[in-house]
């Protein structure tokens, strides 16, 4: 839909919704809790990079989620906690473009490089 | 900023290249010219060139308004949440989503929730059309999310020094970028007010 102006976009779209808005029922979610929709949010990190492709995300609160929202706090200038707090979650429900930050292990955003513009510090082995 | 994995770009024999616009997506003159704009910020500071061409097929880089799936195995997912991806050099695939409250024009601040600046997201898309990844800097183009009802298209230092280390500089000198004759940016509003303009 493509709006030549704003004063013609309907009013009706104020009320509009995204999927990504389930994931204010996360806040509080803490380490080792086991919550309906955390299954939701960890699709959400691997389509965006910070969590490996999986079968089937489960529901809780696992070590590989908290590493994730640690890396995607560090990219998007939040506080590294790990904890699905008011701004990360903020940040998850905002628009964006659907290139992953991570792509095959490798990103230079801030988690790629934490001493400034030089190489990612990554491990790779040859197969 | 950040490149793709293995830093691809548009080869050396390939600077000026073409965009096209998907033949079932017909667009007003109004729409394509907030296209133009874009890749004229990116012109500004590159040696590339971009030019409009009408055949799809042979276009470098195809732009097309798709929603749900559209054949690509990255499916849109209806308003907000994804707006918009393109591929790196050289696939030059740019799709929109055909969901989105796509404003071309206007002030945004007084538009419904859902309106997403189009021109913002273009100049964005085609920074990963040329070999951008994104960015951290919260006031870069690339920068992964943009707030809607927020216009924002001026490339800033770290997007015109990630570019550039992939192609150079504009070598007539780095040209001032196509201020768009609807809203005025930050950086419009404070020559203005500045007297400077």
């Amino acid at each position: 839909h493509i709006f030549p102006n704003v004063s013609s976009i309907p009013s009706w779209l104020n009320k509009t919704t995204c999927a990504w808005d389930q994931f204010k029922k996360l806040k509080g979610c803490r380490p080792g809790d086991r919550f309906n929709g955390l299954s939701n949010l960890k699709t959400y990190l691997n389509r965006f990079g910070y969590i490996p492709s999986s079968p089937n995300f489960t529901d809780l609160f696992d070590p590989l989620l908290q590493s994730a929202l640690k890396t995607y706090q560090t990219n998007f200038n939040l506080n590294a906690t790990g904890l699905l707090d008011d701004q990360t979650l903020a940040q998850i429900q905002l628009p964006r473009c659907g290139i992953p930050d991570i792509i095959n292990n490798s990103t230079s955003m801030n988690s790629g490089q934490p001493t400034g513009r030089q190489s990612p510090h990554f491990h790779s082995v040859s197969h | 900023y950040s490149f793709f994995p293995g830093r691809p770009i548009w080869p050396a024999h390939r600077r000026d290249l073409t965009y096209a616009f998907a033949p079932e997506n017909p667009l007003s003159n109004e729409v394509k010219a907030v296209f133009a704009r874009a890749f004229a910020r990116w012109a500004a500071v590159t040696p590339l060139t971009f030019s409009a061409v009408e055949s799809f097929r042979s276009a470098d880089i195809r732009i097309g308004f798709y929603a749900g799936d559209h054949g690509d195995g990255e499916p849109f997912d209806g308003v907000l949440g994804t707006l918009a991806h393109a591929f790196s050099p050289p696939s030059g695939h740019f799709h929109l989503d055909g969901d989105e409250s796509w404003v071309v024009s206007g002030d945004l601040r007084s538009a419904p929730l859902a309106a997403i600046d189009l021109e913002s997201v273009a100049v964005h898309e085609i920074g990963h059309l040329l070999g951008l990844g994104h960015s951290s800097v919260e006031e870069s183009i690339m920068f992964p999310t943009i707030t809607s009802r927020t216009r924002k298209v001026d490339l800033a230092a770290d997007d015109i020094n990630g570019i550039q280390e992939l192609y150079g500089g504009n070598p007539n000198g780095n040209l001032s970028p196509p201020s768009s004759s609807t809203t005025p940016s930050v950086q419009e509003r404070e020559m203005s007010r500045n007297g400077a303009a």
